[in-house]
């Protein structure tokens, strides 16, 4: 059989006259970091499984994509992120909300789907079965980014809550 | 959001999606993202679906599921399906934003409504492609 994967890092609004070449390289490099670790693990023998999960967890490591340490802040400042995961497989599915101190919530998905009696787990509840199961507390400091931040601001000034700030070309790129 | 689909050498598809939300979010929000159905899907012979945009509307239309029930039941490619609700009925409703799918056979589709999406595939030739704009 053969195998194939595909990736993406948020659609939206991209501004052409704010990209610039630094910054499409940086994004672009982490693309194709993204989808050849997936390959990898296709070309191996892995699952399309563990395979989505290797390249989502790169995308979530990069500062560039809202997820993972890129994610944009609440209104209180914090990270809240959400993930999900389903295997075509027995249609088997995991997924969480709202945790705050996952480094990578994609694998959390995952440990739903493969360990749990569940689906869909939130919060704080999400967050217990995650160091029942071994995962790490991250800080928030972790997820941070200037960028993130003065966003943030920007949008509390103007009581808004969509990305319509134009200071980097993908500003208005929906989370 | 960032999300991926795949098909491995058994046969097996597999999607996964994850997202920070949006900026100032509060009232303990969720979008698609984290939704089954909504912005994730994977069926065996049928389709893998990540979705990426405003998450209100990809819940209201539930896109993934969707996706993968024209494909099941109006016998649509998945690139016909894909442009049927990315650039109809989602758009139609005022949603923007786009997704990733990929067929039982391992061929990727991009769909997107916006200016641009953040992407890059390997195909089962092993040719890498990697864009950012619709055009």
């Amino acid at each position: 059989m053969p195998f194939s994967i595909a990736i993406h890092g948020g659609a939206g609004t991209i501004l052409r006259e704010q990209m610039t070449p630094e910054l499409q390289r940086e994004i672009e490099a982490a693309l194709e970091k993204s989808v050849r670790a997936g390959q990898d693990i296709l070309s191996s023998g892995g699952s399309a499984v563990d395979a989505v999960t290797a390249a989502v967890k790169v995308l979530e490591d990069s500062p560039h994509f809202n997820a993972g340490r890129g994610s944009v802040l609440t209104h209180r400042e914090m990270v809240e992120m959400d993930a999900s995961i389903m295997s075509g497989k027995g249609k088997n599915a995991g997924a969480i909300a709202g945790v705050k101190h996952i480094r990578n919530p994609i694998e959390l998905a995952k440990a739903v789907m493969e360990d749990s009696e569940h689906v869909f787990l939130i919060g704080e509840g999400a967050e217990s079965f995650a160091f029942e199961h071994d995962f790490l507390y991250t800080e928030q400091d972790y997820f941070y980014t200037d960028r993130r931040y003065d966003q943030l601001q920007s949008m509390k000034e103007k009581g808004l809550f969509a990305l319509s700030e134009f200071r980097y070309p993908d500003d208005n790129k929906y989370g | 959001t960032v999300g991926a689909v795949a098909l491995d050498q058994y046969g097996d598809l597999a999607a996964a999606t994850s997202t920070g939300g949006i900026t100032n979010k509060q009232y303990g929000r969720v979008g698609d993202s984290a939704v089954i159905g909504a912005g994730t899907w994977a069926e065996n012979q049928v389709v893998a679906v990540s979705t990426t945009g405003m998450g209100e509307y990809f819940l209201q239309e539930n896109v993934a599921a969707d996706l993968a029930a024209r494909v099941r039941y109006l016998n649509e490619t998945v690139g016909q399906a894909a442009d049927h609700i990315i650039q109809g009925e989602l758009k139609d409703r005022g949603g923007e934003g786009g997704l990733i799918a990929m067929d039982k056979s391992g061929n990727a589709y991009f769909a997107m409504n916006s200016s641009g999406m953040y992407r890059a595939s390997i195909d089962p030739r092993g040719k890498c492609k990697i864009r950012i704009y619709a055009d």
